[in-house]
């Protein structure tokens, strides 16, 4: 899932 | 990193250095409500749950220490420090957690991205996020004297939001892809629940008089 990875805010 | 996410973490690290500003050199928490910092303590720990084995940039990680480190000693200063303790307006500051943390928690394990402890914590830290100002706004307006600093820091906390807001448009027009449904409608939620309050403090800094909340 695309999403899983795009933890680049705060 | 685009100049709307920048100036949204700024505001946000502002906000911060007001309210420690407060309790640390004027040994008051007058008006800040401690449930509404346990609950961003709480958001923190739940959503940086990663800090050690997600590594992004080093400017995310510093962020994610001070955020910890902040918020944290925020709640030791006005829960220990005997002084700023005695300034906290405890019987005011009455809103119940449960009201708050559970809905949150049964909204994670619904609607998240995976059915993991790691990313229902993140979801839950984003549905907790979204409310956690609502104590604080709630003592703000049984506050009748409203001081400068406190209302300075609701202020700031509201703008960090309406910039993260314009960073995701940003975001969405400039990265292909850049779609986050749940983060989306969480900060939504969160900017609009500021919106009464900017158009009273935008009002009282207008009329350049003492910023009150209509009860």
């Amino acid at each position: 899932d695309e999403q899983l990875d795009v933890k680049d805010e705060l | 990193m685009n100049v709307f996410r920048l100036a949204g973490d700024m505001t946000h690290l502002s906000s911060i250095l007001v309210l420690l500003l407060k309790i640390h050199t004027i040994k008051s928490c007058a008006g800040i409500s401690l449930k509404t910092q346990e609950l961003y303590a709480l958001v923190f720990i739940t959503r940086y749950l990663d800090i050690f084995d997600r590594f992004t940039s080093i400017y995310n990680f510093l962020m994610k220490l001070i955020f910890l480190g902040s918020s944290l000693s925020i709640v030791w200063y006005m829960r220990r420090h005997k002084a700023v303790h005695r300034s906290y307006d405890k019987d005011q500051d009455t809103f119940r957690y449960q009201f708050i943390v559970l809905p949150c928690l049964l909204l994670a394990l619904v609607i998240n991205h995976k059915l993991t402890f790691k990313e229902v914590m993140w979801t839950f830290s984003l549905y907790l996020e979204a409310v956690a100002i609502l104590p604080q706004l709630v003592l703000l307006q049984r506050t009748r004297n409203i001081d400068n600093l406190t209302g300075q820091y609701v202020f700031l906390l509201g703008a960090y939001r309406a910039l993260y807001l314009l960073n995701w448009v940003y975001r969405y027009f400039t990265e292909p892809g850049f779609v986050r449904w749940i983060t989306w409608i969480a900060g939504l939620v969160q900017t609009l629940l500021y919106a009464d309050f900017f158009y009273y403090y935008i009002l009282s800094w207008k009329n350049n008089v003492k910023l009150e909340l209509p009860a």
